[in-house]
């Protein structure tokens, strides 16, 4: 469902530039859950962002579920994202003005939902992940843990058939991160494709196979 | 160094409030290496929000080398702050427009130092948690994991007496982490109080002694 064929990243940085990812090749088959490791600065968050689309590659072709992303306009890319993937951010990005249940109820704006659908399935989700009495807390009034199970929340909340999860558990006690990990489990077991970044070896032997990236590059 | 005598903290939230912190009485010894664990949300950061002299208590004691807080002024506290504490924020708090070098060498403004020193010491520091080759880049061009460790970086470059690490090794793989560790270990042995919120075993039992927060209460 993900094909990368010799996918590269730079950023430029003045006189000199950083390649952060070099001639990457990869196939990830439909339900499959896959872990990536390496190294603080190795691009593992650029990786994710060239599969959740949010970042185009420098050069390579990326293939996702049969169509060429190098062919989209940036239109058809946001389309497809909304659609097809679920991202949990490394930095979270919630959105400050909206309390927690606004904030996991967005993608089921963007999907047309009603706001008594949407009001539910937010509802739901956000008591999935413990998180039951702080639906009205906007993100500057809740712990970094808190925070970050929002952000999980609404990745997930609108089924997407591609989870991309970029080191979901890192602000989270051993417990609460083992029921996020159930959580995935469960999803896999509906078929969904998993892609979990993450630094803690026992979550990434959860996973059906585990990439290491070191300096750009798959070991 | 620390004295804590039935500390509460509430955060008020229209009709409800949360009681993040109820009757905490803890003492911490100087030079002492101590380690705080517990759930999310059950007032990890809270609690050091107040040692760090960043937000006040609702309620109770809180003495910090032999200076009542509750008696100081706002000025006095961040004097008191500036001076003596190295705060590694959870969330980083690094400021977006300066790039790793001046966040870094932010303390030492405060402090007076000459812009050489300033330069030479942030440098020398940043070398050590590895982002020599990052100086110049601002936050939103570095990983998290080289974020995290710019403020680390910045928490520690004007030496101060007690250093306040909210989960600072979240985002670095294991052997990144490790480094940090042996920083600290490497300032306690210098005389230095640190207090050390982490959500990994491993880390927290290279403390002298783990307390264990449970909502709002020490086990
Ligand atoms: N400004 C605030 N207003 C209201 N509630 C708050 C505020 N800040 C924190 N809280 C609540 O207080 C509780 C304690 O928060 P705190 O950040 O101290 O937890 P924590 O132990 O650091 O959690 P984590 O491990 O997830 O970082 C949380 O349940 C949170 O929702
Ligand atoms: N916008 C940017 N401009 C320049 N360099 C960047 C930019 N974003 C990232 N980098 C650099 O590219 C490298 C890879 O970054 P990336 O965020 O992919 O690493 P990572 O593996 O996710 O690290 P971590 O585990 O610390 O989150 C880093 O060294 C970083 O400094
Ligand atoms: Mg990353
Ligand atoms: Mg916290």
């Amino acid at each position: 469902v993900i094909q990368f064929d010799k996918i590269s990243k730079v950023y430029p940085m003045g006189e000199k530039s950083v390649e952060a990812l070099q001639e990457i090749s990869l196939e990830v088959e439909e339900g499959e859950f896959l872990s990536i490791m390496g190294p603080s600065g190795s691009g593992k968050s650029t990786l994710m962002n060239i599969i959740g689309c949010l970042t185009r590659p420098t050069s390579g072709q990326y293939i996702l579920e049969g169509l060429d992303i190098s062919r989209l306009s940036s239109d058809e890319l946001a389309k497809v994202r909304n659609k097809k993937v679920g991202f949990i951010f490394q930095a979270f990005n919630l959105l400050p003005r909206m309390d927690a249940l606004e904030n996991v109820a967005l993608p089921l704006v963007y999907a047309g939902c009603t706001s008594k659908r949407q009001r539910e399935l937010s509802g739901e989700i956000l008591t999935s992940v413990g998180l039951a009495d702080r639906m009205n807390h906007h993100p500057n009034k809740l712990s970094g843990g808190e925070q970050q199970r929002v952000a999980i929340a609404r990745a997930l909340v609108n089924n997407p058939s591609i989870i991309l999860a970029d080191e979901p558990t890192g602000n989270l006690d051993t417990k609460t991160g083992e029921e996020i990990m159930r959580i995935f489990k469960d999803m896999r077991q509906q078929g969904k494709t998993i892609i979990l970044v993450t630094h803690d070896q026992s979550k990434a032997e959860l996973a059906d196979r585990i990439v290491y990236l070191r300096d750009g590059r798959i070991l």
